[in-house]
């Protein structure tokens, strides 16, 4: 599923 | 965030600091691959299009910079750099880029999870990083004296891998709607790429002796 504010990892 | 994460994200920026450490005050690049150093600057380059146009957290953002300013003045570093650019092993360090580029941007464009610019990049660059090490590992091979520094970088790049991996893992039953195949999948193959260096590795400092890897 997709996050809200896009990718959050590094 | 939690713990695995957190480790992993600070393992990764200790491999980094390793690297530098080496290169700046040993002014040596033996035994590093500038082929690997050029790909993850790519990886970088390409996965972080988001610094501009999403904010997620300052420590996001400052991680985002610091990976994406180490990355380019390593490559820097080995390629222009008076002294440095001396010990780098130009002639064991064969590997070509584009084989991995060219599959990976092919499998980005038709396996992604949304056909849009930035998303495609992001995908590419997950799947870059994955393979992103092999250049480096195949150096280490033929490289008979692998010095502490070097392989303590790619230890720690290992680590940094593995780490998230149990972070997915506590995100999947922490976290509703976690799913994310093409990440989970990249990085689980990243992090098999290193079980023989791991082997070699934990064998030698059992042993206490000097890392060297089988022909």
């Amino acid at each position: 599923m997709e996050q809200p504010q896009g990718h959050d990892e590094l | 965030m939690n713990i695995f994460r957190l480790a992993g994200d600070m393992t990764h920026l200790a491999s980094v600091l390793v690297l530098l450490l080496k290169i700046h005050t040993i002014k040596s690049c033996a035994g590093v691959s500038l082929k690997t150093q050029e790909l993850y600057a790519l990886v970088f380059a390409t996965r972080y299009l988001d610094i501009v146009t999403d904010f997620i957290s300052v420590y996001n953002t400052v991680m985002k910079l610091i990976f994406l300013g180490s990355s380019f003045s390593i490559v820097w570093y080995i390629r222009h750099h008076r002294v440095v650019r001396r010990s780098y092993d130009k002639d064991q360090d064969t590997f070509r880029h584009y084989l991995l580029m060219i599959p990976c941007m092919l499998l980005a464009l038709f396996v992604h999870e949304k056909f849009t610019f930035k998303e495609v990049m992001w995908t590419f660059s997950l799947y870059l990083e994955a393979v992103a090490i092999l250049p480096q590992l195949v150096l280490l091979q033929r490289t008979r004296n692998i010095d502490n520094l070097t392989g303590q970088y790619v230890f720690l790049l290992g680590a940094y891998r593995g780490l998230y991996i149990f972070n997915w893992i506590y995100r999947y039953f922490t976290e509703p709607h976690f799913v994310h195949w093409i990440t989970w999948i990249a990085g689980v193959v990243q992090t098999l790429l290193y079980a023989d260096f791991f082997y070699y590795y934990f064998e030698s400092w059992k042993n206490n002796v000097r890392l060297q890897l089988p022909a």
